[in-house]
């Protein structure tokens, strides 16, 4: 049994690296694939598809367009449902998504 | 603890963030709480 | 005896580690795959109408967004530099960040839900490398629960 939990341990303990390695690898790409001028132009959404992914009728989608490091507080809803937006980088763009 | 603090503003944060601030927010407390007041007397629309 | 505890007790912590490192994993390919797609769709979009889309009608990542009922009343107060909102609703609300948006759209090709048709997997092979492929293989066939070692 020793013998066995030895051999596993290491085995888990080379797949937690090679996921480490993995993770700092993705997160990397994927620093450079959001930093890239030419998809930063290109990575927006239109409103149809706001709309389409929060399909029902009845819903008010509101899109908030932050600065980095913006803080957003949400209260308890005992304490009512509110919630505020604190920007140190610049302004913060609020608006609805329009209906059709 | 009565509220919840997240840093906004990045693209491809954590998406659970927002998981736990939906369940707090979508809480039955609250919401109970509100068809207790409103059962009692009914609140005067809010004027926009 | 003690020697095996304390190797069960590493054994068990490991595993802990390894799936929460899993589904980090697994969060950042969908990530990569949906902004790749939604980039991809986009120029596409572009080249076919010969032109960007209206200024207006298009909003950039990164972005969040707040939905509610119509009928909830939001009182709003801005700050003058537009550096502090305050929103108060009388009813309930839910957050979403934008690769919510995004796997919504289906940028994700299903994996998320592990609902991916033969031809999503072999978009979503493509736009990852060749290390992570064997992942998104996984992911195809539902959110990976278990340990999963790759061969590689």
């Amino acid at each position: 049994r020793h013998k066995e939990l030895q051999s596993e341990v290491y085995d888990l303990t080379e797949a937690e690296e090679q996921l480490d390695d993995l993770i700092s690898k993705c997160n990397l790409q994927l620093r450079l694939l959001t930093e890239d001028p030419q998809n930063k132009k290109l990575g927006y959404v239109r409103c149809q598809d706001l709309r389409k992914s929060f399909d029902s009728p009845d819903q008010l989608v509101m899109v908030i367009r932050a600065p980095p490091e913006t803080q957003m507080q949400v209260s308890e809803p005992s304490e009512g449902y509110k919630v505020s937006l604190k920007s140190m980088h610049g302004p913060i763009d609020v608006f609805l998504c329009p209906d059709d | 603890r009565s509220r919840m603090l997240v840093s906004i503003g990045e693209s491809f944060g954590h998406s659970s963030r927002f998981q736990k601030i939906n369940q707090m927010v979508n809480s039955s407390e609250r919401s109970f709480k509100r068809t207790l007041d409103m059962g009692s007397i009914p609140k005067p629309l809010k004027r926009l | 005896a003690q020697e095996c505890q304390n190797l069960e007790v590493e054994r068990q912590r490991r595993l802990e580690r390894i799936k929460q490192k899993q589904s980090q994993l697994q969060e950042l390919i969908l990530q990569q795959i949906a902004f790749k797609n939604l980039v991809q769709r986009n120029r596409q979009a572009e080249q076919q109408a010969n032109r960007p889309p209206p200024p207006n009608s298009i909003i950039h990542l990164p972005f969040i967004i707040v939905n509610t009922s119509k009928k909830t009343v939001i009182d709003c107060s801005i700050s003058n530099d537009k550096f502090e909102y305050l929103f108060n609703f009388d009813n309930m609300f839910e957050i979403h960040d934008d690769i919510e948006v995004l796997k919504r759209m289906g940028m994700a090709c299903g994996l998320e839900v592990g609902k991916c048709s033969a031809e999503d997997l072999k978009v979503a092979r493509n736009l990852v490398p060749k290390a992570l492929e064997p992942y998104v293989i996984e992911m195809a066939k539902g959110p990976i629960s278990n340990v999963y070692i790759t061969g590689g």
